[in-house]
């Protein structure tokens, strides 16, 4: 469903040239749990929005179930993703003002659905990640691991086929990391979700089957977890 | 050198108040390393805020250094914590469009250095968490991590008596940590640098000599760590 081969993203040129990617090859089946480790700096984000069609490769192809996206315009690549990807970005990219109902309820907006149904989507999502009681904070009146829940909640509520999440559980305290990580293990187990995770905590690294090591913008490993 | 006596913060009123704080005592020495654990939302970025003068509790006493902050001025509160206090923000909250080196040059604008030494300084901080060759990057093309640790630099760079560092670690792989982790601790026990420092992993609170536990707003354990 995911198909990288030879993808390099450098940013400037000449002698400042940063090499983000340096040639990552990749595949993810539908239906597997990745995990994805390594130092910081290595290209992790880089590799997650890549695949999450937010940004655009220097060289190399690649395949999102089946499709050329370098042959997509910006509006298709959009589309793509508001209805095939759920995405956990690092720094969560929550709407500020904007609470946190009206911040999960936003992939359900794009696709159409009535105000109701999003609504009552949005609060289950919600409850999924323990803050039901927080639906109408806005993200200066919650906590960072808050904040950062309801960046999961949102990734979710349009029932994805594949979720994208970079370090879900960073700034959430290790209880709270179990609950959420047992949460999108059933949800890979059960509902079929494809889940490509970024991680720096080996214990959360082991819900997943396999573990991608990059260092440098490569893929130094590619083997199974030892799981749980 | 910190002392908090039934220290409450409430947002709002009546049905709604949130009880961030509830009554919190706590006491901290010159020099001390303390670590503060907690699940998400227990009040423990609250607590910090307090502490570092950001923040003004609805009730209980709060002593820095001898002095009654109740009754400082607003400039006042601001000048004492510009001279004794490096803060690491649980979102970092860099300039934006501002290079890394502006970024940690920062509190010593504030100190009135010249621009030859404040150069000097904020490179050799940058050196000290391993970004020297990300000096003049934007946070827009930092890694979160390579942020994290602009903002832990920033803390440090004017020397200060006290540090508090919000999750300092939450977006860094295990290694960098550590590293982090061996500079702070160096800096506690030679320059006799007091810490508190918000962490949500275990082998991080190690370093600490003392573990706070925080539970819905109030101090649940207050005890030794293991050590290293
Ligand atoms: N401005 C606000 N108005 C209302 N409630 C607030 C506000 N700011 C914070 N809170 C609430 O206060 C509680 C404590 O927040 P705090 O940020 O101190 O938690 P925390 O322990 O740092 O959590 P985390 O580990 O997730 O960072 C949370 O439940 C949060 O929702
Ligand atoms: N716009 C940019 N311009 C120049 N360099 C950039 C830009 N964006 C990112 N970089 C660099 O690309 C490298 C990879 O960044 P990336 O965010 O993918 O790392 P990461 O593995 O996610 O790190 P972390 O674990 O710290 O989040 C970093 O060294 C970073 O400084
Ligand atoms: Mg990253
Ligand atoms: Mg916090």
């Amino acid at each position: 469903v995911i198909v990288l081969e030879r993808i390099s993203r450098v940013y400037g040129t000449g002698e400042i040239a940063v090499r983000a990617l340096d040639g990552i090859d990749l595949t993810v089946r539908a239906g597997e749990f990745i995990a994805i480790m390594g130092p910081s700096g290595s290209g992790k984000s880089t590799a997650m929005n890549v695949i999450g069609c937010l940004d655009t490769p220097s060289s190399g192809n690649y395949r999102f179930m089946g499709v050329e996206v370098a042959g997509l315009t910006r509006d298709q690549r959009a589309l793509l993703r508001r209805h095939y990807i759920g995405f956990v970005f690092q720094g969560y990219n929550l709407l500020p003002r904007t609470s946190a109902l009206q911040n999960v309820e936003l992939p359900l907006i794009y696709r159409g659905r009535g105000r109701a149904e999003r609504q009552k989507a949005a609060l289950e999502a919600l409850a999924r990640v323990g803050l039901e009681s927080r639906a109408a904070h806005d993200p200066g009146r919650l906590s960072g691991g808050q904040q950062q829940r309801v960046a999961i909640a949102r990734a979710l509520v349009g029932a994805p086929k594949i979720m994208l999440a970079d370090e879900p559980t960073g700034n959430l305290d290790t209880r709270t990391s179990v609950e959420i990580m047992e949460m999108l293990r059933g949800l890979n187990r059960e509902g079929g979700l494809t889940i490509v995770m970024v991680t720096h905590e080996p214990d959360m690294a082991r819900y997943a089957d396999r573990l991608i090591w990059m260092v440098d913008g490569r893929i130094a490993r590619d083997e199974p977890t030892p799981g749980i």
